[in-house]
This record gives structure tokens, sequence and C-alpha cells, in this order.
């Protein structure tokens, strides 16, 4: 089945979206 | 009205719910008792308003662990999903815990809730670190200690994700082995 995986620079972009 | 985005209204979910532990070494308790379940998550948005709230691990006492596994797996050698597993482990020197422990933490973590693993992430149970005085020490857990390459590719993306220098090795030891060892460390299956 299809998997969902972030990226490490996606992931940091979230670190500070309210 | 505004339309806003479906990205800037729903929380990212992640692939697997994961949990965050945290041992506290208190020997007047059960080994068990010092183990306590912080909280567990399943987008990115709860990971990050966890990872920015809780301690870093640079900063806990000695004797102190933090462990990120998937939900439903406990983060001891006992648990079956684990019995068969082994661990890459990262020894830390002392000075690393100021430069290096957070950064390699982090980045870990990254990679499990990000399942940067591929088509190995479902090898890849939790991560352990230990911050001890005699030098802090990062883990990463997977389920089969008998799976070369699920065990090689994930050793490698992990040295490649924390930035370890190829020069510099680091060993899988089978949790059995770690169970049985004579001597003060298990012997390495693997090295990459």
């Amino acid at each position: 089945g299809s998997k969902i995986f972030y990226e490490r620079s996606f992931l940091l972009q979230c670190r500070n979206s309210p | 009205s505004t339309l806003l985005s479906p990205d800037a209204l729903i929380k990212h979910p992640l692939q697997n719910k994961w949990a965050l532990w945290f041992f506290k070494n208190d020997r007047t308790k059960e080994w068990t008792a010092n183990l306590k379940l912080v909280t567990s998550f399943d987008t990115v948005e709860d990971f990050w308003a966890l990872y920015n709230h809780v301690q870093k691990a640079s900063k806990l006492p000695s004797g102190c662990d933090y462990s990120l596994f998937k939900d439903g797996i406990q983060p001891m050698w006992e648990d079956g999903q684990n019995k068969d597993g082994g661990r890459w482990l990262i020894n830390l020197n002392k000075q690393q815990r100021h430069s290096d422990l957070d950064n390699f933490w982090l980045e870990t973590l990254l990679c499990l809730i990000g399942e940067s693993f591929e088509e190995y992430s479902d090898d890849v149970n939790g991560a352990v670190v230990n911050v001890r005085n005699k030098g802090d020490k990062l883990s990463l857990w997977t389920r089969d200690a008998t799976r070369p390459d699920a065990i090689m590719k994930i050793g490698k993306k992990l040295k490649d994700s924390l930035k370890i220098p190829i020069k510099i090795a680091i060993g899988f030891q089978a949790h059995t082995d770690t169970m049985t060892k004579t001597g003060s460390t298990a012997r390495d299956r693997f090295r990459v």
C-alpha cells in the first residue's frame, strides 16, 4: 500500500507553523 | 471570506503513531516503575508540540533516557516486537553531549516519524537516548536481527542523517547478545 513519508526539510518547516 | 488551503487547516498525519517514553533512574523504585509513557502522537504538528515542550536530552540528569517507539511497542528488550531484534548503537564521548547529542536525537526522531528508511521503515521499532556520565548513547532499534539487507540500509541511512563520518564505524548488536554478554559490550553482528 502507499506510505506517508516526509522529507526532513518539510518537517523542519512545520516546526514553527501556527 | 479568505479561503484557507487545506494545508493550513488539517494536521499532517504520520504513517505511524509514536509514543515518547521517559526513564528516570530512581534506585529506590522498581525498574519498570521508573519508566513513564509521556504521550503518543500521530501528526507532524503534535510531534513538534511535544518536542518543543519537553526538556532537551542534553539537559537531562545523568541516568535518564528518552525513548520513542511505535505505539504498542515498549522500549525494552522483553517486548515481543523487540526480543528478536537489535540496535544500531552510537557511543558519544563526553564532549559530544553539548556538540552533538541534541542534533543526533532530533535527526533520529525526524527519520523515524518521516519514515526515512523507505521500504525498510517497517523494520524500525524505535530509538533510545541514554544520558550517562560515562558517555551518552543513542541507539536505533530494529525488530529482526537476522535481516542483513534491512539492517545495513537502516545503519547507512542513520549515519548519513547524523552526518557521522564514513571512517567512524557504528555497530549493530542483537538484543539476545546484549542480554547474555559476559564482557562489557556485546559483539557487533554488523558494522557500517
